[in-house]
């Protein structure tokens, strides 16, 4: 078994948390806030068979996919100092995987 | 060293925490949600001697029983639409065990 | 790789994160509870290639000092049962490393 801990952006894990639901793979959602920008984001535990985690990271290649984004000149409050517009990276995920000694389902 | 994550629910939480202070266990508190019936529930880090993991099993295991219930015909709003009396499953855990590769209490 | 689980007091946590962002070292922070005191605290997530996990500890030693604090005779509303002054220890910083086999960023 393996432990994947995804941390990805909070509007990219209800459909990831739904596509694991349906493929049948479990998962823990972990509120959570990156390290450099010090905004919110989700961590996601998620156990799975050692032969199905390559699945899994094809799922969330499909769902956080990592895009650029064109923040328009009437941006929110947040970067008026910026001159807009700007472009930005948004999307993507990171994972770790790790090897599970003992799984027990009590 | 192992470091045990168990998933489990919010209600057997005290009583799981007070067992492990007892047993001068240590033991980390995460706020966390399922990722099917996304109801909150909570995420414990343990870090135990590999000696000890089997004890902390044991107690998960006396404090975590995993139960039926039935819910009563006159039950909360939210069943309302099941036809009552019905049996739920409650309770229980899950546990992830992990290998620690070294640890310092700086 | 490896995944650095570190458990300290809130008060320490900005002046690590912002060490660790100048050593440009990725982190998540997860708001979390000690098991004992039942106190409010921060796990934070660390993954660094093999060769910088000294060094993270080597930040962690030097932001997170263990230190002795003596609460004065006017202490806050919860202590009022102790005989004050009283010395208190505060601080610190309990660390598990744990091997990576693979990493992503998608
Ligand atoms: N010192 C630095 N200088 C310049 N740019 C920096 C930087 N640290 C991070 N960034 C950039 O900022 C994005 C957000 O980082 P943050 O730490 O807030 O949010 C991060 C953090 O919560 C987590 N993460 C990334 N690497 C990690 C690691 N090695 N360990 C633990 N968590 C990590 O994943 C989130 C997204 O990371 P991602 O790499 O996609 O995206 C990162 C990266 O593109
Ligand atoms: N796709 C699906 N179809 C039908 N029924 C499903 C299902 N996924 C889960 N269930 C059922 O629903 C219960 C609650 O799952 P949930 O994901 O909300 O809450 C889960 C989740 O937070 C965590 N968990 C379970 N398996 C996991 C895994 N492989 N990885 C990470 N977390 C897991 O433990 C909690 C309790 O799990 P437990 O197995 O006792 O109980 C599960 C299981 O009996
Ligand atoms: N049964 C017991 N009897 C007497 N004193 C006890 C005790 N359990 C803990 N303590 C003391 O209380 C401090 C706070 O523990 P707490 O569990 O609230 O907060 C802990 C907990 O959140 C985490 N932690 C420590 N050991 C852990 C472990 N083995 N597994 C998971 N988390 C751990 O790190 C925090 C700080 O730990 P630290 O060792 O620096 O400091 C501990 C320790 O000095």
């Amino acid at each position: 078994m393996k432990l994947m801990l995804a941390v990805l952006e909070d509007d990219d894990v209800p459909a990831l948390m739904e596509a694991l639901a349906a493929a049948r793979i479990g998962a823990t959602k972990l509120a959570s806030t990156g390290g450099f920008l010090l905004q919110g984001n989700t961590t996601l535990l998620i156990g799975v068979e050692d032969t199905r985690a390559e699945e899994v990271l094809q799922i969330i290649r499909r769902v956080a996919v990592r895009r650029r984004m064109v923040l328009p000149t009437a941006a929110s409050e947040g970067v008026s100092h910026l001159n807009l517009p700007i472009e930005v990276e948004i999307g993507g995920a990171i994972v770790f995987t790790l090897d599970v000694e003992s799984f027990y389902r009590i």
